[in-house]
């Protein structure tokens, strides 16, 4: 089982 | 104001076709360098990056910086009134309200012109940090579309995995496993046809299938796609626009991670 990441969590806002 | 005029309408029909199925509203961002446009999909796990630079145009205005925001489906339904050879200009204001289209068959013996109305999209634009990516594949684009839509009919999730022997794309579902395996090969006749591993360590990763497939409506734009991959960092899945003028269609795709 795997759990899908976000994007936020990798790219901070600017 | 602008005005930017595309000798082919078919490359901005392509790019709104291969983007409005992760994203209904964005800003297409215009400055002097072209137009820009960077959005999440509503889930936030993929983000779409597109760059049109003012060279792919002839000729390219764009005084002051200005947001067309724009909902894809109503651009869509603008866009089919243009035939996919017309030319293609694109003109607004310095605060517009709308955006006014111009097809012109390359007969010239017809002129459309329409103008669609914008909206206010207040968008948070994220930060995409420079990365040396741990392995990249440089490949046909519709083989990549192929092994993504074979792949989908047996599980959801694809594993990428490259190491120096190649690249391995693999899922495993209920009815059973199946993987495509590339290795390098360069065709002199046809380099489209080529595949290339650059490769600094080996990387393993898994994405969510139905994204990807999503990302590859993208394939006619280009014969080649690039994707680069890092060990826990979101995929970057790259298609060159309108050859040698660095412009690009670029998605980046989140990561599955296990628990």
């Amino acid at each position: 089982p795997s759990k899908q990441g976000s994007i936020m969590s990798f790219f901070g806002k600017k | 104001m602008l005005e930017s005029r595309l000798e082919q309408a078919d490359l901005l029909k392509k790019v709104v076709e291969a983007i409005s199925g992760l994203v209904n509203d964005c800003n297409f961002d215009c400055n002097d360098s072209g137009i820009a446009l960077q959005a999440m999909d509503n889930s936030h796990v993929a983000l779409v990056s597109m760059m049109l630079k003012a060279e792919a145009f002839s000729p390219y205005r764009c005084d002051r910086n200005i947001a067309l925001g724009i909902n894809l489906s109503s651009l869509t339904k603008v866009l089919r009134a243009a035939q996919s050879s017309d030319i293609l200009t694109l003109k607004a204001e310095d605060a517009p309200d709308v955006v006014n289209l111009v097809f012109e068959s390359s007969e010239k013996d017809r002129i459309s012109e329409y103008d669609l109305k914008l909206m206010d999209i207040d968008q948070e634009h994220l930060g995409i940090p420079e990365t040396e990516y741990a392995a990249s594949i440089s490949m046909p684009s519709n083989e990549f579309q192929r092994i993504c839509k074979d792949l989908m009919n047996i599980s959801e999730s694809v594993s990428i995995e490259c190491t120096k022997e190649g690249v391995k794309f693999a899922a495993a579902g209920d009815i059973g496993t199946g993987s495509v395996t590339l290795k390098q090969h360069s065709n002199v006749d046809k380099p489209e046809q080529s595949v290339e591993i650059d490769l600094s360590e080996p990387v393993a990763l898994s994405f969510s299938l139905k994204y990807l497939v999503n990302f590859t409506k993208a394939t006619s734009l280009a014969s080649k796609v690039k994707l680069s991959l890092s060990n826990e960092v979101p995929l970057l899945v790259e298609y060159e626009l309108s050859g040698g003028n660095s412009s690009y269609l670029r998605f980046y795709l989140a990561p599955k991670i296990g628990d």
